[in-house]
């Protein structure tokens, strides 16, 4: 996965992410849902049909939120995740988000949230504020947060971008998607940010690549502009 | 090309066992269930599969949180599959995170 959140010079902030994943029929599961509560849009999220939990969301007016994966697992990690989540009453990565977009008073109650509840793998959560300067990438243990990485437009940091790889760690393999990322933001420049462009990033190969299902841009400040869309398999 | 998915309105007012059925006016029944099989088969190993289902027939009650819980027992009973296989499904496509 690609998560990207920014801000531009008017101090509106941006929030895009790939979803990539191994399996081409999630092209044809995903749906947007809308959750109503008391008559109005409490929060709105892409999804998997038959899947609760969301990796992708808006609460109108207060935050966006995206996950990805951190680090490589192996089939037994599976076993002892699903043991955590029954025995250990640890919630999935996916059931924070939500819970999150569901309950969270603001950006920054989201943040704390999201850094602080147990959860049953390693993940990164990216998060967009309605506010200048509302932005981070939470980098997470099961058992709480590993770094929180605002966003620090005065001294340059006007973008973040978040793949697979701890934002810390020099990339030394074969994936370069965040370098590209991070080459075409910085191509872009903060002055010429916005949804249309947030997409232009996110559909260059190798960011958008064979695996990714779908790409969602955001603003929790604009929240009708939040747009999904399927990408054609390779 | 680039396509927009379709959208639906979950109403969280609604009882939990009853708010997703909006998907199944979307979604074709038979569809959901042969993808959700090979999401299933593709993502969890057989034995896990297995071991979940004893896990579940003996402590079910206990160990769903609400509301998912209720949402996954509702789900179930649209797709016409066991809990165990929506459980499954559920941390089939978590197994993103993994």
């Amino acid at each position: 996965c690609t998560s990207i959140v920014a801000q531009d010079k008017h101090g509106n902030v941006y929030h895009g992410r790939n979803l990539d994943y191994r399996y081409p029929a999630l092209r044809k599961v995903t749906l947007n849902v809308n959750f109503w509560k008391n008559g109005k849009i409490a929060y709105t999220g892409t999804t998997f049909a038959g899947y609760v939990g969301l990796w992708t969301g808006q609460s109108p007016y207060k935050f966006t939120v995206s996950g990805d994966q951190r680090g490589k697992h192996h089939w037994w990690d599976l076993w002892k995740t699903i043991v955590s989540a029954f025995l250990m009453k640890r919630t999935p990565v996916s059931w924070l988000a939500r819970e999150t977009l569901e309950k969270a008073e603001d950006f920054q109650d989201a943040v704390l949230r999201l850094s602080k509840v147990p959860i049953i793998a390693d993940v990164y959560y990216i998060v967009g504020g309605a506010r200048p300067g509302e932005g981070a990438v939470i980098t997470r243990n099961r058992a709480g947060p590993a770094d929180i990485w605002p966003l620090e437009p005065l001294s340059g940091g006007w973008f973040r971008v978040e793949t697979n790889f701890d934002h810390w760690v020099p990339n030394t393999g074969k994936d370069k998607r965040r370098e590209a990322a991070e080459k075409a933001m910085n191509a872009t420049g903060q002055e010429h940010v916005n949804m249309d462009s947030l997409f232009q990033v996110l559909s260059l190969f190798p960011v958008c690549n064979w695996k990714t299902v779908y790409t969602t841009t955001m603003s929790a400040a604009s929240p009708e502009n939040y747009t999904t869309l399927i990408r054609p398999p390779a | 090309s680039d396509v927009s998915p379709p959208t639906i309105d979950v109403n969280l007012d609604d009882d939990p066992q009853v708010r997703w059925a909006p998907l199944f006016q979307v979604f074709d029944t038979d569809f959901l269930k042969r993808t959700a099989q090979e999401m299933i088969d593709a993502a969890i190993p057989k034995w896990i599969h297995e071991a979940l289902i004893s896990v579940m027939n003996v402590s079910e009650p206990f160990i769903l949180p609400e509301p998912y819980g209720e949402e996954l027992r509702g789900m179930s009973s649209h797709f016409g599959s066991n809990l165990s296989d929506i459980v499954m499904l559920n941390f089939a496509y978590e197994a993103n995170a993994f």
